[in-house]
């Protein structure tokens, strides 16, 4: 049994987790919010059989698109407010995939 | 150390935290959502001693229930939205649980 | 590849998060709730690479304050509700780390 734990983005998240329940994966969806641009995310956790992994991957990686966000730096000012400088363009990938090794698996 | 994630339902979270905590475990709540009924349920994450392990999980099973849900599937309409078909009954178990070994843990 | 699950205080969290991507690395933020306090708290996951595993954690050691908080056990109430016991002092720690090994990471 493995753990996948997908970091994707929020209007990803509901067709990557269609897709994995559609092909009998189960699911679970936490609600978090990306470090750098503070945007909300998901994060998508999926126990999976070690021959079903490599199914469930194509499954995130088909249901994920890579975006352009912008990140606005900010200066330091020199009275009150720090202030915006020109916003930068930022890569948010597909998903960031974490696969862990699950030492014991139950239902109770 | 080994790190314990249990998904349960939301009306258990309650009872198998304070359980837990009562019985000198610590625990943290995610609030998260099932990914097939969609429904809030919680995911408790319990970094516990290797010789206490068996002890927590009895603890997270006698503090949780199977129940039934209804799961409506839809049809694809012909004109507008999909309709409804007959709801099926889903058995939502006690806790799927996840044992992970942790490599290292500190309190900084 | 290591991944990081970091318990911190929600008002260490801000911090924590902007010193490690300051220095580069890349955090999902989830808000939770601390099983004994019940008071929302915040945990950080970070996927590291090995060699830059104790820059890391000295980061959160350095964001993160031990602080004193207060829990007010109660007794059960003869009539009615309980009634609170005067309230207990609880250290609440910095961090509680806990450090698992990945067996893959994609980016897709
Ligand atoms: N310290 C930094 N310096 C410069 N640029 C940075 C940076 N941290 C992030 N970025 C850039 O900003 C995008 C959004 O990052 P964010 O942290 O909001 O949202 C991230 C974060 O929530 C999560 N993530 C990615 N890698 C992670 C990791 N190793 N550990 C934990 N979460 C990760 O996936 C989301 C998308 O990440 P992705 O890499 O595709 O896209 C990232 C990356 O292009
Ligand atoms: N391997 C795993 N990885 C990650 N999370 C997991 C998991 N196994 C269970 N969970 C989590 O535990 C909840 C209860 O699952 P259970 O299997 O008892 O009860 C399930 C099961 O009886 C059924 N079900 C779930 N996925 C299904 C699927 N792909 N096809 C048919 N039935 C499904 O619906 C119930 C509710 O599912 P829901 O997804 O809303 O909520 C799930 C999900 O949040
Ligand atoms: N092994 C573990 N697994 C999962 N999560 C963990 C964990 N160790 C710590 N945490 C998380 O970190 C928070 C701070 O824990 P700390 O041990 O510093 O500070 C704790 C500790 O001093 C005390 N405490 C917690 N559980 C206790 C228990 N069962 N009996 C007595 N004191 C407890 O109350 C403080 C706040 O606890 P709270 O649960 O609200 O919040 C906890 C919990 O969310």
């Amino acid at each position: 049994m493995q753990l996948i734990l997908a970091i994707v983005q929020d209007e990803d998240a509901g067709p990557v987790i269609e897709s994995l329940t559609g092909a009998g994966f189960r699911a679970t969806r936490i609600n978090t919010v990306g470090g750098f641009l503070r945007k909300g995310n998901a994060t998508i956790i999926a126990g999976v059989e070690r021959q079903r992994l490599h199914r469930a991957l194509l499954i995130i990686r088909d249901n994920c698109e890579t975006r352009t966000e912008f990140f606005v730096p900010t200066a330091p000012g020199e009275v009150g407010e720090p202030y915006p400088l020109d916003p930068i363009q930022v890569q948010v990938g597909g998903a960031t995939v974490f696969v862990i090794d699950v030492e014991r698996f139950e239902r109770l």
